[in-house]
């Protein structure tokens, strides 16, 4: 599955 | 990381950098929404859950850290600082801000990325603080006079979500996997609510008179 799409923005 | 993201994210540090001035240089929170002021503290708390448990970069952390630690003392500085809290507007400050946080999370549970505990709340950060300013921009209204550094730090607190829909707008001809419809929806209704005080703000600024809102 694709990494999961973490929130990298504040 | 790009440099509109990075430079929305300066500018929000410079919004909270103003308020905090404007606080401990006139020992007053005139003009300032506690109520607002709440409603970020609990967007900086429900959108940083993965404070501990995930890990971006030096630079995410340090910042979540700042942006929690910021606006908590700014909530405990208008509840609880003797001095500072004697000025706070309460009789002005009447907006029924827990209806936005009402609407938010229902909104969160219908509309979300992932059904998931982290993921709802995150969204419902993202909506909350889309809406959190409506409580100071209707204070600003009422207190007609609005003192040079609240104007400025509301105006910088815009500023810095017009930055990041330049970086989703980046990031989307850049990322492939990119795709953050609800932070970019939710950004472009929290930018738009400001486009009246930006056009007073900048009127104040051309004329280089007071910056006054119509009530």
């Amino acid at each position: 599955s694709p990494k999961q799409e973490r929130h990298d923005e504040l | 990381m790009n440099i509109f993201r990075f430079a929305g994210d300066m500018t929000h540090l410079i919004s909270i950098l103003v308020l905090l001035l404007k606080i401990y240089a006139t020992k007053s929170c005139s003009g300032i929404s506690l109520k607002t002021q709440e409603l970020y503290a609990l967007v900086f708390l429900t959108r940083y859950l993965d404070l501990f448990t995930g890990f971006i970069s030096i630079y995410n952390t340090v910042m979540k850290l700042i942006f929690i630690a910021s606006s908590l003392a700014i909530v405990w500085c208008m509840r609880v600082h003797p001095i500072v809290r004697r000025s706070y507007d309460k009789d002005l400050d009447t907006f029924r801000h827990y209806f936005l946080v009402a609407a938010s999370f229902i909104l969160a549970l219908l509309l979300y990325e992932k059904f998931a505990f982290k993921e709802i709340f995150w969204a419902f950060s993202i909506y909350l603080e889309a809406i959190a300013i409506l409580p100071q921009l209707v204070l600003l209204q009422r207190s007609g006079n609005v003192d040079n550094l609240t104007g400025h730090y509301v105006f910088f607190l815009g500023a810095y979500r017009a930055l990041y829909i330049l970086n989703w707008i980046y990031r989307y001809f850049t990322d492939i996997h990119f795709s953050r419809w609800i932070a970019c929806v939710s950004g472009l209704v929290q930018t738009a609510l400001y486009a009246d005080f930006f056009y007073y703000y900048y009127i104040s600024w051309r004329n280089n008179a007071k910056l006054k809102l119509p009530a």
